[in-house]
C-alpha cells in the first residue's frame, strides 16, 4: 500500500 | 533527499534558467512553444498551493518559488515583450485535448478526493505531457535551435533522474507514489526520441533536425 509522506518533493 | 532528486532538481532549474536566459539574450522565443511554457506554469501553481502551508525546508521553499517565478518570467516575455517573434503559425498543439482529460483522470484517480489532493494530481498528470506542444512545434519546423535543444534535455533528464530518486526511496525509505512513478515514467517516454536525435546529433557539434 502506498504509504503517504509529506509531499517532500519538487 | 539523495543525489538523484537532487541532481534532479538541479537539472530541472538549469533548464528552466537556461530557456529564460535564450529568450532574453536573443530577445526571441522563435522556437519556443508558448503553449507547453503556460502548462508547466499551471503544472507549478496546482503543484505549489502549500508554499504558504506546508514548509518543507528552505530549499524546498526556495526552489518552489524560483519555478513559479520563473515560469511566469517566461511566459511574461513569449506573449508580452517579444509576443512579435512568437511562432504562433507553429505552435498549433490543442492544449484543451490534453488540460480536459488530464483533468477528468486527475478527478478518477488520485490518492484524496480532497481539493488540495486532486490539484495535485492534475499537475502530476499535466507535468508528463506538457512538452508535447514544443515536440509537436519541433516536428513541424523539422529543427531546433542548439540552446533550445540543450533545454529540452536538461527538462527530460530532471524527470528520468527523479525515476532513479523513486527506485532509491523506495528501496532505502520503503516510500513510493504510484501516481507520481507512472506519470513520470510516461513524461520521460516522451522524450526518448528526442533523447536519441540529441545523443546522435547535438552531442557531436550538428543542428537537431528531424527527418523530413
Amino acid at each position: 500500500s502506498k504509504i503517504q509522506m509529506e509531499k517532500d518533493e519538487l | 533527499m539523495n543525489i538523484f532528486r537532487l541532481v534532479g532538481d538541479l537539472s530541472h532549474l538549469l533548464a528552466i534558467l537556461l530557456l529564460l536566459w535564450k529568450i532574453w539574450k536573443t530577445r526571441s522565443c522563435a522556437g519556443v512553444s508558448g503553449k507547453s511554457q503556460i502548462m508547466f506554469g499551471l503544472v507549478y501553481i496546482t503543484r505549489y498551493l502549500d508554499l504558504f502551508t506546508n514548509f518543507i525546508s528552505i530549499y524546498n521553499t526556495t526552489m518552489k518559488a524560483i519555478f513559479i517565478a520563473v515560469a511566469i518570467a517566461t511566459i511574461y516575455l513569449i506573449y508580452f515583450k517579444f509576443k512579435a517573434t512568437y511562432d504562433s503559425n507553429h505552435d498549433t498543439f490543442r492544449m484543451e485535448f490534453l488540460i480536459v482529460p488530464v483533468g477528468g483522470l486527475a478527478f478518477l484517480v488520485n490518492h484524496d478526493f480532497t481539493a488540495l489532493e486532486i490539484l495535485w494530481t492534475f499537475s502530476i498528470y499535466l507535468e508528463s505531457v506538457a512538452i508535447l506542444p514544443q515536440l509537436f512545434m519541433i516536428s513541424k519546423t523539422g529543427e531546433a535551435e542548439t540552446i533550445t535543444s540543450h533545454y529540452l534535455f536538461a527538462l527530460g533528464s530532471y524527470r528520468a533522474l527523479y525515476i532513479v530518486n523513486w527506485v532509491y526511496r523506495y528501496y532505502f525509505e520503503g516510500f513510493f507514489d504510484l501516481i507520481a512513478i507512472v506519470a513520470g515514467c510516461v513524461q520521460t517516454i516522451l522524450y526518448c526520441d528526442f533523447f536519441y536525435l540529441y545523443v546522435t546529433k547535438v552531442m557531436h557539434g550538428k543542428k537537431l533536425s528531424l527527418p523530413a
